[in-house]
């Protein structure tokens, strides 16, 4: 797009439709581009391929401003609450981190949090088996709060390193499902001297700016500590995360790029740049 | 919300004289801004503000309503005149058993969906279905089928992970027909519409069992790639219906804007929850507020 062309209005314009079209949304866009235009003024930029390195780092920097490395867990077991919204990715991703950990010599333990959903149990069941880890569940219909507090407690008593807790999709602006999540935070968080717990949002890379209510809701509600963006493997960018990222100063922790066990990635805020330009 | 933006836009233009170049100007960026924040595709909304345009300019002011109404309500129009028709049925107008194919991305709604056409059909039409599942690939996508079937209240066929799926749909059509069903579902595996040996999968299923409806079932929040996946998945498989799903959220839908632009088929259906009764009827004018916000 900026190869061979020269640094003027027009080229700024379809900078910006590029990000639009990536889905950073107009707002995001509109703001990119201008500390893009101001900067270059400022720094005199003559070449186009410097224009594009300058791009890059002021995406970069929007990125960076909010991740923080991963801490080890505060206490034994650690625990993941993975939320989202219906069909993001969250089961296949928690049968993913399962496989990561264990990777690292980690002892993890699922909870069938999803206790709504046509045949969800089954589905985690099978992941843990493909990574050798025990699935805590009871039938469909059952409370998921008394589930992942049961997974809870036999983690802890079992001398588990983490416990992830999958939960049934559910749409952020549904006040009685959110509920249900509230109630399973509280849950968590009031066992033995527990008060930490991450709560990991995924989200679908195909998704729009509808992923700012998401975040926000679920973030509102919950208390979110870390975003995990799946489906990166597509044609869809996830430019959304940009504005996002800036608005919530929440960190990117992992990413899905594809349907196997091996298919994550933990969040790397170059490379993730390099796939826009 | 728009209408105010625009209200703001026209504050100096209540009932006099006609709709200029330049309050056009100012007007149509904010229709431009409202339609990117819904996600509608960036082509699509630089020909649709093409199109409104001509439509509005030079309009006379009415008396009874704003010039912002007046343009949301070129807009509007336009919008569902897009949009389609309200409520196109399923095609079943052929000998039984009539074989409808859902396709889509991952986790789109394909299996929750399948299930809720087979339903409606049952509980308004009296029309018997066969559902079977062709997705090999993710765990327990065979039990979901067979557990949301059972719900309906419809047959499903028994289908094995370890089996093709051009080999299941063949059995799945032959017993649809000893079975004596109106109509048969294929409910597919997601993917993406750049993974070529997925895509040639459903092409040779749609050879094989000759589908009168390819529905591709899209996600409401969908963004700015719904152009892409519409245009791969018309391109290779020519799809009949667009069902929109997840619009009980609070998406704004541009997508459906974006996805109809481009392909040019109907949107047949929304799905509007996670239960087997969240299915209705395809509503331009509904849709096309919500798009405008
Ligand atoms: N291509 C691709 N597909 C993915 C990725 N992550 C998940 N999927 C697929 O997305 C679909 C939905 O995945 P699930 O894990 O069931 O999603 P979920 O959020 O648990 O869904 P619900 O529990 O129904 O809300 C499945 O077909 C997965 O294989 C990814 O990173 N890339
Ligand atoms: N709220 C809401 N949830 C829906 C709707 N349609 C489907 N879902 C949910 O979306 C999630 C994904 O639905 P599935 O039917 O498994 O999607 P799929 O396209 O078959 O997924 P894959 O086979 O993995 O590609 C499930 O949690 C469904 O309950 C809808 O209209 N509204
Ligand atoms: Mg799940
Ligand atoms: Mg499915």
């Amino acid at each position: 797009l900026i190869k061979g062309r020269r640094i003027d209005e027009e080229l700024f314009e379809d900078l910006e439709g590029l990000l639009i079209t990536s889905d950073f949304g107009l707002e995001t866009s509109v703001a990119i581009i201008e500390e893009v235009r101001q900067r270059h003024h400022r720094e005199m930029i003559k070449q186009p391929e410097m224009l594009r390195q300058l791009l890059r780092q002021v995406v970069l920097e929007r990125l960076q401003s909010s991740q923080v490395d991963p801490q080890p867990w505060p206490e034994k077991p650690g625990v993941i609450l993975v939320v989202g919204v219906n069909g993001v990715g969250k089961t296949t991703t928690i049968g993913k981190l399962a496989h990561y950990y264990r990777g690292q010599g980690q002892s993890v333990m699922l909870a069938a949090g999803d206790t709504f959903r046509a045949a969800a149990v089954e589905q985690l069941r099978l992941w843990g088996q493909r990574c050798d880890c025990p699935v805590i569940a009871q039938q469909q219909g059952s409370d998921s709060a008394s589930v992942i507090y049961d997974a809870h407690n036999a983690a802890m008593s079992r001398g588990f390193d983490l416990l992830i807790a999958d939960t049934a999709g559910r749409l952020h602006t549904k006040v009685n499902l959110m509920e249900e999540l509230k109630k399973i935070n509280r849950v968590l968080g009031r066992q033995g001297s527990r008060t930490t717990h991450e709560v990991w949002l995924v989200l679908d890379a195909t998704t729009g700016q509808n992923a700012h209510s998401q975040v926000k809701r679920f973030h509102d509600d919950l208390g979110v500590t870390g975003l995990i963006i799946t489906k990166l493997d597509g044609t869809a960018k996830g430019g959304v995360v940009v504005g996002l990222t800036q608005a919530f100063n929440l960190p990117i922790r992992f990413i899905g790029v594809g349907e196997a066990m091996e298919d994550l990635r933990p969040f790397d805020p170059e490379q993730f740049v390099e796939g826009f330009f | 919300a728009l209408s105010d933006r625009l209200d703001q836009v026209f504050k100096t233009l209540k009932g006099q004289g006609s709709l200029s170049e330049k309050n056009m100007e100012d007007a149509l960026r904010e229709v431009r801004r409202a339609l990117l924040e819904a996600d509608v595709h960036l082509s699509v909304v630089k020909s649709f503000i093409a199109k409104v345009k001509d439509e509005a300019s030079g309009q006379k002011v009415l008396n009874s309503l704003t010039p912002g109404q007046q343009v949301i309500k070129v807009v509007h129009d336009e919008l569902v005149a897009i949009m389609g028709e309200r409520n196109e049925q399923l095609n079943l107008a052929a000998q039984p058993p009539v074989v409808v194919m859902m396709v889509g991305l991952q986790g789109s709604g394909k299996t929750t969906t399948t299930a809720k056409l087979a339903k409606r059909l049952l509980d308004r039409h009296q029309k018997k279905s066969l559902l079977a599942s062709l997705d090999v690939y993710r765990p327990a996508a065979m039990e979901q089928l067979a557990t949301v079937g059972r719900e309906a209240g419809v047959d499903v066929f028994p289908g094995r992970p370890d089996a093709d799926p051009r080999d299941i749909a063949q059995q799945a059509l032959e017993a649809a027909r000893r079975g004596g069903q109106d109509i048969l579902f294929l409910d597919t595996a997601g993917r993406l519409h750049v993974d070529d040996d997925l895509m040639q999968e459903l092409e040779d299923i749609k050879k094989l069992l000759d589908p009168l409806e390819i529905l591709l079932v899209a996600d409401a929040m969908t963004g700015q790639d719904a152009v892409g996946i519409a245009r791969r998945f018309n391109e290779r498989l020519d799809i009949t219906g667009v069902i929109l799903s997840k619009t009980d959220g609070d998406a704004r839908g541009g997508a459906a804007l974006s996805i109809r632009h481009v392909t040019g088929k109907p949107i047949k259906f929304l799905g509007t929850g996670e239960t087997l009764s969240g299915l209705e009827p395809f509503h331009p004018d509904r849709i096309a507020s919500r798009i405008l916000g």
